[in-house]
Protein backbone atom coordinates (compact mmCIF):
# COMPACT_ATOMS: atom_id res chain seq x y z
CA UNK A 1 0.00 0.00 0.00
CA UNK A 2 1.22 3.35 -1.01
CA UNK A 3 2.07 5.50 2.40
CA UNK A 4 0.00 8.28 3.09
CA UNK A 5 -0.99 11.01 5.41
CA UNK A 6 -4.35 12.22 5.09
CA UNK A 7 -7.36 10.79 6.06
CA UNK A 8 -8.75 11.09 2.81
CA UNK A 9 -5.58 9.82 1.14
CA UNK A 10 -5.69 12.71 -0.91
CA UNK A 11 -2.08 12.75 -0.86
CA UNK A 12 -1.65 9.47 -2.98
CA UNK A 13 -4.52 9.90 -5.35
CA UNK A 14 -3.71 10.27 -8.93
CA UNK A 15 -4.22 14.06 -9.68
CA UNK A 16 -5.05 14.15 -13.08
CA UNK A 17 -4.58 17.81 -13.50
CA UNK A 18 -2.38 17.26 -16.62
CA UNK A 19 -5.13 16.07 -19.23
CA UNK A 20 -4.73 15.65 -22.89
CA UNK A 21 -5.97 18.35 -24.87
CA UNK A 22 -9.54 17.15 -26.29
CA UNK A 23 -10.26 17.10 -29.47
CA UNK A 24 -13.32 18.79 -30.22
CA UNK A 25 -12.58 21.37 -33.66
CA UNK A 26 -11.42 20.61 -36.84
CA UNK A 27 -8.16 22.13 -36.30
CA UNK A 28 -7.53 19.78 -33.39
CA UNK A 29 -8.73 17.16 -35.71
CA UNK A 30 -6.42 18.14 -38.32
CA UNK A 31 -3.34 18.14 -35.63
CA UNK A 32 -4.64 14.61 -35.18
CA UNK A 33 -4.37 13.56 -38.74
CA UNK A 34 -1.38 15.30 -39.05
CA UNK A 35 0.29 13.41 -36.41
CA UNK A 36 -1.08 10.00 -37.14
CA UNK A 37 0.08 10.23 -40.68
CA UNK A 38 -3.17 10.62 -42.67
CA UNK A 39 -2.43 13.80 -44.11
CA UNK A 40 1.25 12.54 -44.85
CA UNK A 41 2.91 9.68 -44.00
CA UNK A 42 5.16 10.29 -40.83
CA UNK A 43 8.74 9.67 -40.69
CA UNK A 44 8.67 7.83 -37.02
CA UNK A 45 11.99 6.66 -37.13
CA UNK A 46 13.54 9.96 -37.32
CA UNK A 47 10.80 11.56 -35.40
CA UNK A 48 13.34 10.72 -32.49
CA UNK A 49 15.87 13.18 -33.51
CA UNK A 50 15.17 16.98 -32.34
CA UNK A 51 14.19 19.22 -35.16
CA UNK A 52 14.01 16.15 -37.84
CA UNK A 53 13.40 18.00 -41.11
CA UNK A 54 11.14 14.96 -42.09
CA UNK A 55 9.01 14.50 -39.02
CA UNK A 56 7.12 16.69 -36.83
CA UNK A 57 7.47 17.40 -33.14
CA UNK A 58 5.27 18.04 -30.32
CA UNK A 59 7.54 21.63 -29.64
CA UNK A 60 6.94 22.31 -33.55
CA UNK A 61 2.89 22.00 -33.22
CA UNK A 62 2.82 23.55 -29.30
CA UNK A 63 4.58 26.71 -31.15
CA UNK A 64 2.88 27.27 -34.57
CA UNK A 65 -0.32 25.46 -33.62
CA UNK A 66 -1.91 24.26 -35.94
CA UNK A 67 0.22 26.19 -38.44
CA UNK A 68 1.53 24.33 -41.45
CA UNK A 69 3.82 21.39 -41.44
CA UNK A 70 6.89 21.74 -43.68
CA UNK A 71 6.02 20.12 -46.77
CA UNK A 72 2.82 19.57 -46.65
CA UNK A 73 -0.11 21.95 -47.87
CA UNK A 74 -1.80 23.84 -45.94
CA UNK A 75 -5.90 22.48 -44.94
CA UNK A 76 -7.32 25.95 -45.28
CA UNK A 77 -6.48 27.33 -48.52
CA UNK A 78 -10.11 28.74 -48.79
CA UNK A 79 -11.28 26.36 -51.37
CA UNK A 80 -13.58 24.87 -49.60
CA UNK A 81 -16.45 26.93 -48.56
CA UNK A 82 -16.23 25.22 -44.94
CA UNK A 83 -12.52 26.13 -44.57
CA UNK A 84 -11.72 22.00 -45.18
CA UNK A 85 -9.18 21.13 -48.07
CA UNK A 86 -9.31 18.41 -49.95
CA UNK A 87 -6.39 16.83 -48.30
CA UNK A 88 -8.28 17.22 -45.06
CA UNK A 89 -11.07 15.68 -46.21
CA UNK A 90 -9.55 13.10 -47.66
CA UNK A 91 -7.23 12.25 -44.36
CA UNK A 92 -10.52 12.43 -42.35
CA UNK A 93 -12.53 9.78 -44.68
CA UNK A 94 -9.18 7.59 -44.35
CA UNK A 95 -9.14 7.81 -40.69
CA UNK A 96 -13.08 7.07 -41.07
CA UNK A 97 -12.51 4.22 -43.26
CA UNK A 98 -9.85 2.34 -41.01
CA UNK A 99 -11.75 3.15 -38.08
CA UNK A 100 -14.73 1.66 -38.68
CA UNK A 101 -16.58 4.55 -38.85
CA UNK A 102 -19.37 5.62 -41.88
CA UNK A 103 -17.15 7.61 -44.33
CA UNK A 104 -18.71 11.52 -44.54
CA UNK A 105 -15.47 13.18 -44.80
CA UNK A 106 -17.97 15.56 -42.73
CA UNK A 107 -15.88 16.10 -38.82
CA UNK A 108 -18.96 14.46 -36.97
CA UNK A 109 -19.71 13.44 -33.71
CA UNK A 110 -18.59 9.62 -33.82
CA UNK A 111 -15.22 10.33 -35.02
CA UNK A 112 -14.76 13.04 -32.78
CA UNK A 113 -15.36 10.39 -29.97
CA UNK A 114 -13.29 7.78 -32.08
CA UNK A 115 -9.52 10.53 -31.97
CA UNK A 116 -9.96 11.26 -28.50
CA UNK A 117 -10.31 7.18 -27.60
CA UNK A 118 -7.20 6.13 -25.93
CA UNK A 119 -4.76 4.84 -28.63
CA UNK A 120 -1.18 4.04 -29.35
CA UNK A 121 1.17 7.19 -30.28
CA UNK A 122 2.53 5.34 -33.28
CA UNK A 123 1.56 6.53 -36.60
CA UNK A 124 -0.87 4.97 -38.60
CA UNK A 125 1.01 5.89 -41.71
CA UNK A 126 4.38 5.94 -41.86
CA UNK A 127 7.43 6.21 -44.31
CA UNK A 128 7.22 2.84 -45.68
CA UNK A 129 10.88 1.25 -43.80
CA UNK A 130 10.87 -1.84 -46.18
CA UNK A 131 10.97 0.10 -49.24
CA UNK A 132 13.23 2.75 -47.90
CA UNK A 133 16.23 1.22 -47.97
CA UNK A 134 17.88 1.26 -44.34
CA UNK A 135 21.45 1.96 -44.29
CA UNK A 136 23.83 1.35 -40.95
CA UNK A 137 23.84 5.04 -40.50
CA UNK A 138 20.40 5.58 -40.15
CA UNK A 139 19.64 8.15 -43.07
CA UNK A 140 16.65 6.61 -45.30
CA UNK A 141 15.93 7.15 -48.54
CA UNK A 142 13.14 9.63 -50.06
CA UNK A 143 10.17 7.25 -50.14
CA UNK A 144 6.95 8.10 -49.16
CA UNK A 145 5.04 5.39 -49.88
CA UNK A 146 2.69 4.06 -47.10
CA UNK A 147 3.89 1.49 -44.90
CA UNK A 148 0.42 1.09 -42.90
CA UNK A 149 -1.72 -2.24 -43.17
CA UNK A 150 -5.38 -2.27 -44.36
CA UNK A 151 -7.46 -4.88 -45.21
CA UNK A 152 -5.53 -7.63 -46.99
CA UNK A 153 -2.14 -5.38 -46.94
CA UNK A 154 -0.78 -8.57 -45.21
CA UNK A 155 0.03 -10.88 -47.03
CA UNK A 156 -0.74 -14.58 -46.35
CA UNK A 157 -3.21 -13.46 -43.22
CA UNK A 158 -6.71 -14.08 -43.36
CA UNK A 159 -9.23 -14.33 -40.32
CA UNK A 160 -9.51 -17.61 -39.92
CA UNK A 161 -12.70 -19.49 -38.81
CA UNK A 162 -11.19 -20.88 -36.43
CA UNK A 163 -10.45 -17.40 -34.68
CA UNK A 164 -11.08 -19.21 -30.84
CA UNK A 165 -12.67 -17.52 -27.73
CA UNK A 166 -9.29 -16.02 -25.50
CA UNK A 167 -9.80 -19.12 -22.70
CA UNK A 168 -7.57 -18.53 -19.03
CA UNK A 169 -3.99 -19.47 -19.71
CA UNK B 1 22.06 13.29 -24.58
CA UNK B 2 21.25 13.86 -28.41
CA UNK B 3 24.72 12.57 -29.01
CA UNK B 4 24.13 9.59 -26.46
CA UNK B 5 20.90 9.08 -28.27
CA UNK B 6 22.43 8.92 -31.59
CA UNK B 7 25.28 6.69 -30.63
CA UNK B 8 22.66 3.93 -28.88
CA UNK B 9 20.76 4.30 -31.82
CA UNK B 10 23.65 3.51 -34.05
CA UNK B 11 24.63 0.90 -32.28
CA UNK B 12 21.38 -1.13 -32.30
CA UNK B 13 20.68 -0.25 -36.02
CA UNK B 14 23.38 -2.68 -36.37
CA UNK B 15 21.19 -5.16 -34.92
CA UNK B 16 18.54 -5.03 -37.59
CA UNK B 17 19.08 -6.35 -41.12
CA UNK B 18 16.68 -7.01 -43.86
CA UNK B 19 15.48 -10.81 -42.88
CA UNK B 20 15.17 -13.59 -45.73
CA UNK B 21 11.56 -12.22 -46.34
CA UNK B 22 12.96 -8.66 -47.19
CA UNK B 23 11.73 -6.61 -44.22
CA UNK B 24 13.56 -5.02 -41.99
CA UNK B 25 13.61 -6.79 -38.50
CA UNK B 26 15.51 -8.03 -35.92
CA UNK B 27 18.33 -10.13 -37.00
CA UNK B 28 18.51 -12.32 -34.23
CA UNK B 29 16.31 -14.27 -32.51
CA UNK B 30 17.55 -14.19 -28.77
CA UNK B 31 16.29 -10.86 -27.78
CA UNK B 32 17.00 -8.54 -24.44
CA UNK B 33 14.65 -6.74 -22.54
CA UNK B 34 14.84 -4.57 -19.86
CA UNK B 35 12.27 -2.01 -17.43
CA UNK B 36 14.68 0.99 -17.00
CA UNK B 37 15.51 1.98 -13.40
CA UNK B 38 14.53 5.73 -14.07
CA UNK B 39 11.40 4.61 -15.78
CA UNK B 40 9.33 3.16 -13.32
CA UNK B 41 5.59 3.64 -13.33
CA UNK B 42 3.96 4.96 -10.39
CA UNK B 43 0.89 2.94 -10.03
CA UNK B 44 2.75 -0.75 -10.07
CA UNK B 45 4.92 -2.07 -8.14
CA UNK B 46 8.10 -2.59 -10.12
CA UNK B 47 7.52 -6.71 -9.38
CA UNK B 48 3.67 -6.29 -10.95
CA UNK B 49 5.74 -4.23 -13.80
CA UNK B 50 8.32 -6.74 -14.53
CA UNK B 51 5.56 -9.76 -14.24
CA UNK B 52 3.54 -7.82 -16.94
CA UNK B 53 6.28 -7.69 -19.28
CA UNK B 54 7.93 -10.49 -18.84
CA UNK B 55 4.19 -12.25 -19.67
CA UNK B 56 3.99 -9.64 -22.85
CA UNK B 57 7.71 -10.88 -24.19
CA UNK B 58 6.29 -14.46 -23.09
CA UNK B 59 3.27 -14.08 -25.58
CA UNK B 60 5.11 -13.01 -28.40
CA UNK B 61 7.29 -15.97 -28.11
CA UNK B 62 4.73 -18.41 -28.15
CA UNK B 63 3.58 -17.75 -31.61
CA UNK B 64 7.22 -16.84 -33.48
CA UNK B 65 10.70 -18.11 -33.22
CA UNK B 66 11.75 -15.35 -31.15
CA UNK B 67 12.89 -15.11 -27.11
CA UNK B 68 13.22 -13.16 -25.17
CA UNK B 69 15.42 -12.77 -21.85
CA UNK B 70 15.09 -10.29 -18.88
CA UNK B 71 18.86 -8.29 -18.79
CA UNK B 72 19.57 -6.83 -16.08
CA UNK B 73 23.18 -6.73 -16.22
CA UNK B 74 24.06 -5.98 -19.44
CA UNK B 75 24.78 -2.54 -20.41
CA UNK B 76 21.95 -0.35 -21.53
CA UNK B 77 23.92 -0.28 -25.20
CA UNK B 78 23.70 -3.51 -25.05
CA UNK B 79 19.56 -4.70 -24.48
CA UNK B 80 17.35 -4.78 -27.56
CA UNK B 81 14.56 -3.68 -25.98
CA UNK B 82 14.43 -0.87 -23.28
CA UNK B 83 10.92 -0.26 -21.57
CA UNK B 84 10.15 2.50 -19.32
CA UNK B 85 7.12 5.06 -18.06
CA UNK B 86 7.23 8.81 -18.06
CA UNK B 87 4.78 11.81 -18.53
CA UNK B 88 5.04 14.70 -20.71
CA UNK B 89 8.82 15.22 -21.05
CA UNK B 90 9.99 11.81 -20.66
CA UNK B 91 13.26 9.72 -20.71
CA UNK B 92 14.91 12.15 -22.98
CA UNK B 93 12.26 11.50 -25.90
CA UNK B 94 11.43 14.02 -28.54
CA UNK B 95 7.53 12.81 -28.70
CA UNK B 96 6.13 14.39 -25.40
CA UNK B 97 3.57 12.44 -23.62
CA UNK B 98 0.12 14.29 -23.53
CA UNK B 99 -1.31 13.95 -20.48
CA UNK B 100 -4.23 11.78 -19.47
CA UNK B 101 -6.20 10.35 -22.16
CA UNK B 102 -5.48 9.73 -25.72
CA UNK B 103 -2.27 8.40 -26.42
CA UNK B 104 -0.61 5.93 -23.96
CA UNK B 105 2.55 4.79 -25.59
CA UNK B 106 4.80 4.48 -28.62
CA UNK B 107 7.79 2.92 -29.30
CA UNK B 108 10.42 2.87 -31.68
CA UNK B 109 11.81 -0.12 -34.16
CA UNK B 110 15.50 0.54 -32.23
CA UNK B 111 13.85 -1.35 -29.58
CA UNK B 112 12.52 1.62 -27.02
CA UNK B 113 8.82 1.60 -25.35
CA UNK B 114 7.35 4.24 -23.73
CA UNK B 115 4.66 4.42 -21.50
CA UNK B 116 2.46 7.36 -20.28
CA UNK B 117 2.07 7.00 -16.65
CA UNK B 118 -0.79 9.65 -16.88
CA UNK B 119 -2.83 7.09 -17.82
CA UNK B 120 -4.47 4.91 -15.48
CA UNK B 121 -2.48 1.53 -16.03
CA UNK B 122 -3.98 -1.65 -14.48
CA UNK B 123 -3.05 -5.61 -13.90
CA UNK B 124 -4.29 -7.84 -15.88
CA UNK B 125 -7.87 -8.78 -14.95
CA UNK B 126 -8.31 -5.78 -12.40
CA UNK B 127 -11.74 -4.16 -13.98
CA UNK B 128 -11.06 -0.56 -15.07
CA UNK B 129 -8.09 1.13 -16.53
CA UNK B 130 -6.14 0.47 -19.43
CA UNK B 131 -4.27 -2.93 -19.31
CA UNK B 132 -1.10 -2.62 -19.23
CA UNK B 133 -0.08 -6.23 -20.47
CA UNK B 134 -2.28 -5.26 -23.48
CA UNK B 135 -0.12 -1.93 -24.44
CA UNK B 136 2.60 -3.93 -23.81
CA UNK B 137 2.04 -6.60 -25.88
CA UNK B 138 0.89 -3.67 -29.07
CA UNK B 139 4.23 -2.10 -28.19
CA UNK B 140 6.48 -4.66 -28.59
CA UNK B 141 4.75 -5.47 -31.84
CA UNK B 142 5.60 -1.98 -33.00
CA UNK B 143 9.35 -3.21 -31.68
CA UNK B 144 9.59 -5.89 -33.75
CA UNK B 145 8.21 -4.75 -36.78
CA UNK B 146 4.56 -4.95 -37.03
CA UNK B 147 2.33 -1.49 -38.29
CA UNK B 148 -0.99 -1.33 -36.48
CA UNK B 149 -3.89 -3.54 -37.94
CA UNK B 150 -7.31 -1.96 -38.68
CA UNK B 151 -8.75 -5.62 -37.90
CA UNK B 152 -11.53 -6.23 -35.41
CA UNK B 153 -9.44 -8.52 -32.62
CA UNK B 154 -6.28 -7.82 -33.89
CA UNK B 155 -4.02 -6.70 -30.96
CA UNK B 156 -2.05 -3.79 -33.50
CA UNK B 157 -5.40 -1.80 -33.89
CA UNK B 158 -4.27 1.26 -32.75
CA UNK B 159 -7.08 2.01 -30.50
CA UNK B 160 -7.37 0.90 -27.16
CA UNK B 161 -10.35 -1.38 -26.41
CA UNK B 162 -11.51 -2.43 -23.19
CA UNK B 163 -9.61 -5.70 -22.39
CA UNK B 164 -12.06 -9.08 -21.96
CA UNK B 165 -11.56 -11.02 -19.14
CA UNK B 166 -8.73 -12.25 -20.81
CA UNK B 167 -6.89 -11.62 -24.56
CA UNK B 168 -4.63 -13.59 -26.34
CA UNK B 169 -3.15 -13.62 -30.03
CA UNK B 170 -5.28 -14.15 -32.91
CA UNK B 171 -4.49 -16.31 -35.68
CA UNK B 172 -3.44 -12.49 -37.61
CA UNK B 173 -1.55 -11.26 -35.44
CA UNK B 174 0.48 -14.83 -35.54
CA UNK B 175 0.44 -14.97 -39.52
CA UNK B 176 1.41 -11.64 -39.07
CA UNK B 177 4.22 -12.03 -36.92
CA UNK B 178 5.41 -14.99 -38.65
CA UNK B 179 5.32 -12.83 -42.27
CA UNK B 180 8.38 -11.44 -40.59
CA UNK B 181 9.86 -13.91 -38.72
CA UNK B 182 8.76 -17.20 -40.14
CA UNK B 183 7.46 -20.12 -38.07
CA UNK B 184 8.27 -22.18 -35.51
CA UNK B 185 9.85 -25.40 -36.40
CA UNK B 186 12.23 -27.76 -34.30
CA UNK B 187 12.52 -31.75 -33.60
CA UNK B 188 10.49 -33.28 -31.40
CA UNK B 189 10.85 -36.04 -28.60
CA UNK B 190 7.59 -37.39 -29.09
CA UNK B 191 4.19 -36.92 -30.71
CA UNK B 192 0.92 -38.31 -29.06
CA UNK B 193 -2.74 -38.57 -28.13
CA UNK B 194 -3.30 -39.58 -24.60
CA UNK B 195 -6.90 -41.27 -24.03
CA UNK B 196 -8.16 -41.34 -21.00
CA UNK B 197 -11.58 -42.78 -19.28
CA UNK B 198 -13.60 -39.64 -17.30
CA UNK B 199 -16.79 -39.77 -15.63
CA UNK B 200 -19.48 -37.18 -16.85
CA UNK B 201 -21.22 -35.36 -13.96
CA UNK B 202 -24.37 -37.58 -15.19
CA UNK B 203 -21.99 -40.34 -14.11
CA UNK B 204 -21.43 -41.50 -18.07
CA UNK B 205 -18.11 -43.05 -18.51
CA UNK B 206 -16.49 -41.26 -21.73
CA UNK B 207 -13.30 -41.11 -23.85
CA UNK B 208 -11.34 -38.63 -24.45
CA UNK B 209 -7.94 -37.98 -26.04
CA UNK B 210 -5.92 -34.30 -26.06
CA UNK B 211 -2.75 -34.08 -28.81
CA UNK B 212 0.84 -33.26 -27.20
CA UNK B 213 3.65 -32.34 -28.22
CA UNK B 214 6.84 -33.32 -26.81
CA UNK B 215 10.45 -31.64 -26.79
CA UNK B 216 13.21 -32.26 -24.01
CA UNK B 217 11.80 -30.99 -21.13
CA UNK B 218 8.42 -29.40 -22.53
CA UNK B 219 5.14 -29.78 -23.89
CA UNK B 220 2.45 -28.51 -25.90
CA UNK B 221 -1.16 -29.61 -25.56
CA UNK B 222 -2.34 -29.04 -28.93
CA UNK B 223 -5.97 -28.10 -30.02
CA UNK B 224 -6.45 -29.41 -33.23
CA UNK B 225 -10.00 -27.60 -33.82
CA UNK B 226 -8.47 -24.11 -32.80
CA UNK B 227 -5.19 -25.00 -34.78
CA UNK B 228 -2.61 -24.08 -32.24
CA UNK B 229 -1.30 -24.81 -29.11
CA UNK B 230 -2.71 -24.55 -25.95
CA UNK B 231 -2.84 -20.78 -24.61
CA UNK B 232 0.28 -20.40 -22.28
CA UNK B 233 2.14 -23.27 -23.29
CA UNK B 234 4.47 -25.11 -22.77
CA UNK B 235 4.89 -26.15 -19.98
CA UNK B 236 7.68 -28.27 -17.83
CA UNK B 237 7.22 -32.06 -18.32
CA UNK B 238 7.61 -32.78 -14.44
CA UNK B 239 4.53 -30.75 -14.39
CA UNK B 240 2.21 -32.26 -16.32
CA UNK B 241 3.66 -35.36 -16.52
CA UNK B 242 4.59 -36.60 -12.71
CA UNK B 243 7.41 -38.72 -12.99
CA UNK B 244 8.46 -38.48 -16.35
CA UNK B 245 12.54 -37.92 -16.80
CA UNK B 246 12.25 -34.19 -16.30
CA UNK B 247 14.70 -33.96 -19.92
CA UNK B 248 11.92 -35.31 -21.71
CA UNK B 249 11.25 -38.89 -23.40
CA UNK B 250 12.14 -40.62 -26.46
CA UNK B 251 8.77 -42.73 -27.34
CA UNK B 252 5.01 -43.19 -25.93
CA UNK B 253 3.01 -46.03 -26.92
CA UNK B 254 -0.62 -46.71 -25.86
CA UNK B 255 -1.55 -50.94 -26.15
CA UNK B 256 -5.25 -50.24 -26.47
CA UNK B 257 -7.21 -53.56 -27.50
CA UNK B 258 -9.92 -55.58 -25.77
CA UNK B 259 -7.61 -57.27 -23.24
CA UNK B 260 -5.25 -54.48 -22.75
CA UNK B 261 -5.38 -50.71 -22.07
CA UNK B 262 -1.62 -50.16 -20.98
CA UNK B 263 0.48 -46.86 -21.85
CA UNK B 264 4.27 -46.69 -22.07
CA UNK B 265 6.91 -43.74 -21.88
CA UNK B 266 10.22 -45.08 -22.91
CA UNK B 267 13.71 -42.82 -22.28
CA UNK B 268 16.97 -44.46 -22.80
CA UNK B 269 17.31 -48.20 -22.22
CA UNK B 270 14.12 -47.77 -19.77
CA UNK B 271 10.55 -47.09 -19.90
CA UNK B 272 7.73 -46.26 -17.31
CA UNK B 273 4.09 -47.06 -17.33
CA UNK B 274 1.86 -44.21 -16.69
CA UNK B 275 -1.28 -44.76 -14.53
CA UNK B 276 -3.93 -42.14 -16.49
CA UNK B 277 -6.60 -42.12 -14.16
CA UNK B 278 -4.10 -40.57 -11.73
CA UNK B 279 -1.84 -39.05 -13.95
CA UNK B 280 1.52 -40.33 -12.61
CA UNK B 281 3.95 -42.85 -13.49
CA UNK B 282 3.71 -46.46 -11.69
CA UNK B 283 6.33 -47.13 -9.60
CA UNK B 284 4.95 -50.54 -8.76
CA UNK B 285 1.70 -51.50 -11.14
CA UNK B 286 -1.09 -53.25 -10.18
CA UNK B 287 0.76 -56.71 -11.86
CA UNK B 288 3.22 -55.94 -8.87
CA UNK B 289 6.10 -54.65 -11.62
CA UNK B 290 8.33 -52.04 -10.45
CA UNK B 291 9.66 -48.90 -12.69
CA UNK B 292 11.49 -48.16 -14.61
CA UNK B 293 12.02 -51.07 -16.40
CA UNK B 294 14.84 -51.90 -19.06
CA UNK B 295 13.35 -52.18 -22.41
CA UNK B 296 14.66 -55.75 -23.25
CA UNK B 297 13.07 -56.91 -19.93
CA UNK B 298 9.80 -55.77 -21.00
CA UNK B 299 10.00 -55.86 -24.70
CA UNK B 300 12.66 -58.95 -25.09
CA UNK B 301 14.16 -58.50 -28.79
CA UNK B 302 14.27 -54.74 -27.91
CA UNK B 303 16.98 -53.01 -27.25
CA UNK B 304 17.39 -49.31 -26.12
CA UNK B 305 17.42 -47.00 -26.38
CA UNK B 306 15.14 -45.98 -29.37
CA UNK B 307 14.23 -43.29 -31.68
CA UNK B 308 10.24 -43.38 -31.10
CA UNK B 309 7.33 -45.63 -31.56
CA UNK B 310 3.60 -46.17 -31.84
CA UNK B 311 1.14 -49.13 -31.30
CA UNK B 312 -0.96 -50.23 -34.61
CA UNK B 313 -4.12 -50.88 -33.18
CA UNK B 314 -4.96 -52.89 -36.70
CA UNK B 315 -2.56 -55.32 -36.45
CA UNK B 316 -2.04 -55.01 -32.54
CA UNK B 317 1.99 -54.71 -32.96
CA UNK B 318 3.95 -51.98 -31.57
CA UNK B 319 6.36 -50.34 -34.10
CA UNK B 320 9.79 -49.47 -32.47
CA UNK B 321 12.41 -46.95 -34.65
CA UNK B 322 16.13 -47.38 -33.99
CA UNK B 323 18.55 -45.61 -36.68
CA UNK B 324 17.49 -47.06 -39.97
CA UNK B 325 15.39 -50.06 -38.30
CA UNK B 326 12.06 -51.21 -37.24
CA UNK B 327 11.48 -54.09 -34.60
CA UNK B 328 7.50 -54.95 -35.05
CA UNK B 329 6.89 -56.16 -31.60
CA UNK B 330 3.83 -58.67 -31.09
CA UNK B 331 1.89 -57.65 -27.61
CA UNK B 332 0.15 -60.60 -27.46
CA UNK B 333 3.04 -62.73 -27.88
CA UNK B 334 5.25 -60.81 -26.33
CA UNK B 335 7.80 -61.58 -28.95
CA UNK B 336 9.36 -59.26 -32.13
CA UNK B 337 7.40 -60.34 -34.73
CA UNK B 338 9.09 -63.11 -37.52
CA UNK B 339 11.42 -61.58 -39.74
CA UNK B 340 12.45 -58.56 -37.70
CA UNK B 341 13.51 -56.09 -37.02
CA UNK B 342 13.79 -55.03 -40.64
CA UNK B 343 14.67 -51.95 -42.79
CA UNK B 344 12.54 -48.86 -42.41
CA UNK B 345 12.46 -48.66 -46.38
CA UNK B 346 11.01 -52.08 -46.44
CA UNK B 347 8.56 -51.97 -43.84
CA UNK B 348 7.62 -48.05 -44.60
CA UNK B 349 8.52 -47.76 -49.09
CA UNK B 350 8.24 -44.39 -49.81
CA UNK B 351 5.66 -43.63 -52.50
CA UNK B 352 7.75 -40.97 -54.40
CA UNK B 353 11.22 -42.07 -54.96
CA UNK B 354 13.90 -40.18 -52.88
CA UNK B 355 11.33 -38.78 -50.72
CA UNK B 356 11.86 -40.65 -47.30
CA UNK B 357 13.55 -40.10 -43.99
CA UNK B 358 15.55 -42.73 -43.99
CA UNK B 359 15.34 -43.61 -39.90
CA UNK B 360 16.29 -41.71 -36.72
CA UNK B 361 12.83 -40.74 -36.81
CA UNK B 362 12.16 -38.23 -34.09
CA UNK B 363 8.61 -39.21 -33.65
CA UNK B 364 5.83 -41.83 -34.89
CA UNK B 365 2.17 -40.33 -33.88
CA UNK B 366 -1.14 -41.81 -34.39
CA UNK B 367 -3.39 -38.89 -35.28
CA UNK B 368 -6.85 -39.92 -34.15
CA UNK B 369 -7.68 -36.21 -35.06
CA UNK B 370 -6.99 -37.30 -39.02
CA UNK B 371 -6.99 -40.81 -38.59
CA UNK B 372 -3.75 -41.62 -39.65
CA UNK B 373 -0.01 -42.38 -38.95
CA UNK B 374 2.98 -39.49 -39.08
CA UNK B 375 6.46 -39.65 -38.71
CA UNK B 376 8.23 -37.03 -38.00
CA UNK B 377 11.72 -35.55 -38.66
CA UNK B 378 13.10 -32.35 -38.02
CA UNK B 379 10.83 -29.94 -39.93
CA UNK B 380 9.28 -32.85 -42.18
CA UNK B 381 6.73 -35.15 -41.35
CA UNK B 382 5.52 -38.46 -43.93
CA UNK B 383 1.57 -39.66 -43.76
CA UNK B 384 1.73 -43.09 -43.67
CA UNK B 385 -1.09 -44.20 -46.10
CA UNK B 386 -3.71 -45.74 -44.76
CA UNK B 387 -6.55 -47.42 -46.75
CA UNK B 388 -8.38 -44.41 -47.04
CA UNK B 389 -5.54 -43.07 -49.44
CA UNK B 390 -4.89 -46.80 -51.12
CA UNK B 391 -8.40 -46.96 -51.96
CA UNK B 392 -8.45 -43.41 -53.85
CA UNK B 393 -5.17 -43.79 -55.44
CA UNK B 394 -3.74 -47.30 -56.52
CA UNK B 395 -0.99 -48.68 -56.46
CA UNK B 396 -0.10 -47.91 -53.16
CA UNK B 397 2.22 -49.79 -51.05
CA UNK B 398 1.45 -50.94 -47.96
CA UNK B 399 2.64 -48.52 -45.24
CA UNK B 400 3.76 -46.52 -47.49
CA UNK B 401 4.97 -42.83 -46.91
CA UNK B 402 3.71 -40.13 -49.22
CA UNK B 403 5.37 -36.85 -50.21
CA UNK B 404 6.72 -35.07 -47.50
CA UNK B 405 5.31 -31.64 -45.95
CA UNK B 406 6.42 -29.19 -43.18
CA UNK B 407 5.38 -30.16 -39.83
CA UNK B 408 4.40 -26.10 -39.24
CA UNK B 409 1.75 -26.51 -42.10
CA UNK B 410 0.10 -28.74 -40.46
CA UNK B 411 0.04 -28.26 -36.53
CA UNK B 412 0.65 -24.38 -36.19
CA UNK B 413 2.75 -22.87 -33.85
CA UNK B 414 4.44 -24.73 -31.70
CA UNK B 415 6.85 -22.59 -30.00
CA UNK B 416 9.53 -22.42 -27.47
CA UNK B 417 10.11 -19.45 -25.54
CA UNK B 418 13.01 -18.40 -23.46
CA UNK B 419 13.63 -21.04 -20.10
CA UNK B 420 13.46 -18.24 -17.73
CA UNK B 421 10.06 -17.78 -19.15
CA UNK B 422 8.85 -21.01 -18.43
CA UNK B 423 8.02 -19.62 -15.01
CA UNK B 424 6.87 -16.27 -14.78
Amino acid sequence: EKLYHRRDRSDVRTVHSNQARVITDKHAAEVFLSRYGFIKPVNWEEAQFEGSASAFTDDFLEDFGDAVLEGSSPAWDGKDPDGASQSFISALEEFQRVSGLPVTGVFDEATKEAMNKPRCGVPDKEVDRNAAGFDLKGHISNNTSVNGSHDGDMGNTSASTHQSQAGHR
Amino acid sequence: RKHHLAALISKNRQRRDVSERGYVAFSKRLLKWRLIGEGYSSQLTVEEQRYIFRLAFRMWSEVSPLEFVEDMRSPLEDVDIRLGFGTGRHLGCNQRFDGTGQEFAHAWFLGDIHFDDDEHFTAPNTGSGISLLKVAVHEIGHVLGLPHIYRSGSIMQPSYLPQESSFEMGWMDRKAIQHLYGGCNGRFSTVFDWIRKEKTPYGEVVVRFNTYFMRDGWYWLYENRNNRTRYGDPVALQIGWHGLPKDGVDAYVHVWSRKRDTVYFFKGTRFWRYDSENDRVFTLDPEGRRYPRPISEGFPGVIGPIDTAFYDRRDSHIYFFKNALVYAFNVGANALARGFPKSIREVFPAVRRGDHPDGNIDAAYFSYTHGAVFLLKGSRFWRVAGSRERRRRLPLPRNGLLPHEEVEGQWFDICNVHPTALKL
